[in-house]
């Protein structure tokens, strides 16, 4: 029952997957999870759908955990999608977004990574797929996209944690999401969340290059951040990712974007400068919290400026 | 299960590219097994770097010497492993 979940708490892959199923029972006329692959060593790729109705309407993609130490972003992800099915009915905003919009949200996109971390290495990030002539294992997924694949910011070597890959999209965990999106067709925003420098930002991070939306894109991000820092205080910084933190190839969100997905970002939640990835438990509520605010704001957005 | 008794996180604050420069290429030497969390990558944005317990001395020598500042941001790395596993077997026994 997902109202007796622990959501401040950290959970494990088979605890959130049935999680999964929970919410998909509770709330059958929204909810529907959906497989959309499977990752390197076998398990499934989960989506959680959100629809009213109606078919093949405009969407948008939230996904968390695509680096598997991340910890707070699948656990910010439980509870907002929790969020999603409960206020739908309540939330006039959010009730109006699920009226036009599907929202598909893909609580751990780096399975693999994930059980890795709760069972042999809590500082795992990549995927754990295998890399031939070379004894180190994974991939970085956040590199593995095509955009701007094998361009600054990626590593050519396997033992490294920002390992690229042999050819885009071989991970299976991006693969996987670049059929489905490619597939739907109809996506109009695309939200990738990681943790934790405290930062939002949209395209690009291959190239120092604007992009057309430069404008609309940094307007809607301030508004973001604002709304979110409104909450607890946190500061955010925003901008294109090249700018606010580093240049970056092969990313999901330069992906989005290049393939038709104007509102395309991605997160860093927030850091405290004392944990890291090891945000403690208590802090996830309130992270969660803040971060619906953003995501609100983008997802409002998306909807009031169909395109 | 990996363990990390003794791993610091320290966050290093680079003054000048030429700092930047030498952290950079901190992350080609693999036998000190440094963890970036956060990459060097220009003055403004502090570099997060987990190093194992092995390695603390040299890499800390390594910054004092070069007149590269730093703190520690995690003292123990296993310590917040434990209270986190600690955590979670508490939220299991709890009651629904």
């Amino acid at each position: 029952n997902t109202n007796n979940f622990d959501y401040a708490s950290y959970h494990t892959l088979e605890e959130i997957y049935s999680w999964m199923d929970s919410l998909e029972a509770e709330y059958p006329d929204l909810v529907t999870k959906i497989q959309i692959g499977s990752s390197f060593e076998g398990r499934p790729i989960n989506v959680l759908k959100f629809s009213t109705g109606g078919s093949n309407r405009p969407a948008i993609w939230l996904d968390s955990g695509i680096h598997a130490r991340e910890w707070i972003t699948p656990a910010t992800g439980i509870w907002s999608a929790k969020k999603i099915a409960s206020d739908y009915g309540r939330d006039p905003s959010l009730t109006a977004i699920l009226n036009t919009m599907d929202i598909f949200f893909e609580i751990v996109t780096n399975p693999d990574g994930y059980y890795f971390t709760h069972t042999s290495n809590r500082m795992w990030r990549k995927t754990r797929s295998i890399n031939p002539g070379s004894s180190c294992v994974g991939v970085d997924p956040n590199r593995n996209w095509g955009a701007g694949f094998g361009g600054p910011g990626t590593s050519t070597n396997p033992c490294s944690e920002t390992y690229l890959g042999s050819f885009e999209h071989s991970e299976s965990e991006v693969k996987s999401i670049v059929d489905f999106i490619l597939g739907h067709g109809n996506f109009k925003a695309m939200i990738t969340i990681h943790s934790y420098s405290q930062m939002l930002m949209y395209p690009y991070g291959y190239t120092s290059t604007e992009t057309p939306n430069q404008q609309e894109l940094h307007t809607l991000a301030k508004s973001a951040v604002d709304a979110l820092a409104a909450l607890h205080g946190t500061k955010y910084t925003y901008g294109s990712m090249i700018t606010t933190i580093y240049p970056a190839s092969g990313t999901t969100a330069d992906w989005g974007y290049l393939n038709g997905i104007k509102y395309s970002f991605t997160f860093e939640l927030r850091d405290t400068g004392r944990y890291g990835f090891l945000l403690p438990a208590e802090q996830i509520i309130p992270t969660a919290q803040e971060t619906w605010l953003a995501l609100m704001k983008i997802m409002e957005h998306a909807r009031d400026n169909p395109y | 299960q990996k363990l990390f008794v003794g791993d610091q996180v320290l966050r290093i604050t680079a003054s000048s590219e030429e700092q930047i420069t030498l952290l950079k290429e901190l992350q080609d030497l693999e036998h000190l097994k440094l963890d970036f969390w956060r990459e060097p990558v220009k003055t403004a944005l502090a570099v997060d770097v987990r190093v194992p317990f092995a390695g603390l001395q040299a890499l800390k020598v390594f910054l004092e010497s070069n007149g590269i500042q730093y703190r520690v941001m995690i003292d123990d790395v296993q310590m917040l492993l434990d209270e986190e596993k600690e955590e979670m077997f508490r939220s299991h026994d709890r009651e629904r």
